[in-house]
This record gives structure tokens, C-alpha cells and sequence, in this order.
């Protein structure tokens, strides 16, 4: 049980930090789409 | 005795300790429930960035090809307009163009810079047409010579034999070159091997010298209408066409360039005007006539005597 609670602490910490990463990302990503949208308009 | 034996076989312990690992047991899987729970939340946040982000690069996909498209249309409007005169792309339009898809520049500023080109090259043509100007000279028929003397000092610099013209041509430029950028075409006109055809190139940026050798010139020229050579004739004139001036100095008989011809007595009225306004303005044309007319006063009063 112990080694089960380990690896889901290690599981959730992966998932956060790739939230993370996908969270910098779509700001990214959106501000290129807003400079592109006001640059059209 | 054997109450005692058997007394002493009851387990008399309190038996503490196992409702501790009850507890420990249900805080266990208190704890991996929540971890349970937050690993799934998280992975379902996860799940929906990644969607989010999925569509957002398709917008930005969609959005960027339809901004290329334009740029491209604008681009292709903007070459059927310019391309009848000029085949050759230029420089200042790529980098509008090179802007507009880099930058992001709008198309009204690259349609601007292309206006601009446009009236920049127009307004070149005009000052290179301004500043050409054609002037005849009535010279000797004997003289063979391809040298005009309009008051300017020239250095030449080539010569060569035109499909069009026996004659050949001679090319001659300021000698106050390179600061003084006028040039100047010479050659025999085609219908009166007696006239040379100067064309001038330019204006000049500096007076007349003033050290001419007018007292033996075969030709000088009079400025009629057109843009003349000096630079303040030239400065005054505004014309678009190419100015022709005609002077005869040797003859009284009239030049016969067709382009030239003056017969109406109004113009010969003002020709001879000028002729005699511009030769009284030259102190060594005034010198020598006053010499020559005290060298004939003193001739009459030898003859007197």
C-alpha cells in the first residue's frame, strides 16, 4: 500500500508538471492568435 | 493451586493497540483515495488543455493562411499594376511585401510605398526631360571642327558615327565636372551640314566663365523660348518638351532645319533683339566694337588729311 501511494504521488507530480507546461503553451499560443486576429482587423 | 495455574493462564492485557492499526489501516486508504481522486482531476485538466491547445494552433493555422492568401492577392493586384512599365521587380517593393509577411504590415502601407515608388519615378522622367535642351548653330561650311562655343568650358570625352548621320558625334562634359554634371552632344545636322546640333544634358550649377573668347567665335547661340544652356535660362524655363534654339551669325540667310525655321518677321523682330541685347551685355563684344569704330574714325581722318 505504501509503494502504491508513492507511485501515485509520483504519477500526480508528472501530470501536474505537464499541465503546467501545456498551460505556457496555450498562452503562447493564443497571444500569436491575437496579434494575427488584430492584425487582420 | 490450580486456580492459581489457571488464573495465571488469562491473557490479562489491555489490548491497546489494535484499534491504532484500525485507524492506521483507514487513513491509509483515506490518503490513496485522495491521491486517487486528485491524479484524476488533474489528468482530466490535462486532457482538456491539451484540447484546447489543439484548437487553438488550428485557429492560428486557419487564421495565418488566410492572412497569406491576402498578402499574396494584394501582391499580385499591385504587379498587374506596376508591370506594363517596369518587368523588373523592385527593391523598395520586396521589402514592403517582405514586411507586410514578416511584420505583419498592413496592406494599405505596402499599396502607400508602392504609390510612392510610382510618383517618385514619374517625377524623375520629368526632371530628366526638363533638362535636356537642343540648340542650333550656324557655323562655316569649311569648318569641320565639332566645337561650339556657348560660353562654357568643355572637356571631350568621346566621339562616335551614328547609324543616322554621316557626321559623327561628339560627346563633351563640363569642365567643372565632377561637381558640374552637364554633358553635352555635338554633331552635324542632316539636313544643313552648315548647323550643329548641340544637345544639352543638365544644368549647370555655377556661372558663365567669365573669360570667353567671343571676339573670334564662328557661332553663339541666343536663347529663343526654350531652356537654354546657362543656368539661369535653364532654371526659368518649365517646359516639358525639348527646347530648339536656332542662331545664325555668319549668314543672313535663313537656317534651313525644318525644326528651325523662323518666317515670320515678328520673331525675326525679337531675335534680332535679343541678338543685339546679348551682344551689348558682353563687355569684349562692346570692346571691340568700340575699337574697330575708332580704328575707322582714325582711318577717315588719315584719308581727311
Amino acid at each position: 500500500k505504501e509503494e502504491s501511494a508513492n507511485e501515485l504521488r509520483e504519477e500526480l507530480n508528472r501530470v501536474n508538471s505537464e499541465n503546467k507546461k501545456l498551460t505556457e503553451m496555450l498562452a503562447t499560443v493564443w497571444e500569436n492568435y491575437y496579434a494575427l486576429h488584430h492584425h487582420l482587423e | 493451586m490450580d486456580q492459581y495455574s489457571s488464573s495465571s493462564l488469562v491473557d490479562t492485557s489491555l489490548d491497546l493497540t489494535i484499534g491504532v492499526t484500525r485507524m492506521r489501516v483507514d487513513e491509509d486508504s483515506t490518503n490513496t483515495n485522495a491521491l486517487v481522486d486528485e491524479l484524476n482531476r488533474v489528468r482530466a485538466e490535462n486532457k482538456k488543455l491539451s484540447e484546447m491547445l489543439t484548437l487553438m494552433c488550428d485557429n492560428y493555422n486557419v487564421l495565418r493562411k488566410q492572412l497569406m492568401e491576402y498578402v499574396n492577392k494584394s501582391n499580385m493586384a499591385e504587379r498587374d499594376q506596376i508591370s506594363p512599365p517596369k518587368k523588373r521587380k523592385s527593391p523598395v517593393r520586396d521589402d514592403a511585401i517582405s514586411s507586410a509577411v514578416i511584420g505583419g504590415v498592413s496592406e494599405s502601407s505596402s499599396t502607400d510605398q508602392s504609390d510612392q515608388y510610382l510618383c517618385k519615378k514619374q517625377r524623375e522622367k520629368t526632371v530628366v526631360k526638363e533638362k535636356v535642351s537642343r540648340v542650333y548653330y550656324k557655323t562655316e561650311a569649311s569648318d569641320t571642327t565639332l566645337v561650339v562655343k556657348d560660353g562654357y568650358q568643355w572637356r571631350k570625352y568621346g566621339q562616335k558615327v551614328t547609324r543616322d548621320n554621316p557626321s559623327p558625334r561628339a560627346y563633351f562634359k563640363c569642365a567643372c565636372a565632377p561637381s558640374c554634371s552637364v554633358k553635352k552632344k555635338v554633331q552635324r545636322s542632316v539636313e544643313d551640314q552648315s548647323v550643329l546640333v548641340a544637345t544639352y544634358e543638365g544644368e549647370h550649377n555655377h556661372p558663365m566663365p567669365s573669360q570667353i573668347d567671343s571676339n573670334n567665335g564662328l557661332n553663339r547661340y541666343v536663347p529663343l523660348g526654350g531652356a537654354a544652356p546657362s543656368a539661369a535660362a535653364a532654371n526659368s524655363s518649365s517646359s516639358l518638351a525639348e527646347p530648339v534654339t536656332t542662331v545664325d551669325l555668319t549668314e543672313s540667310k535663313k537656317v534651313m532645319s525644318p525644326t528651325s525655321r523662323i518666317d515670320f518677321p515678328e520673331v525675326q523682330k525679337l531675335l534680332v533683339e535679343q541678338m543685339a541685347s546679348s551682344l551689348t551685355k558682353d563687355p569684349n563684344f562692346t570692346a571691340a566694337l568700340a575699337a574697330a569704330v575708332t580704328g575707322r574714325l582714325y582711318q577717315q581722318n588719315q584719308t581727311d588729311k
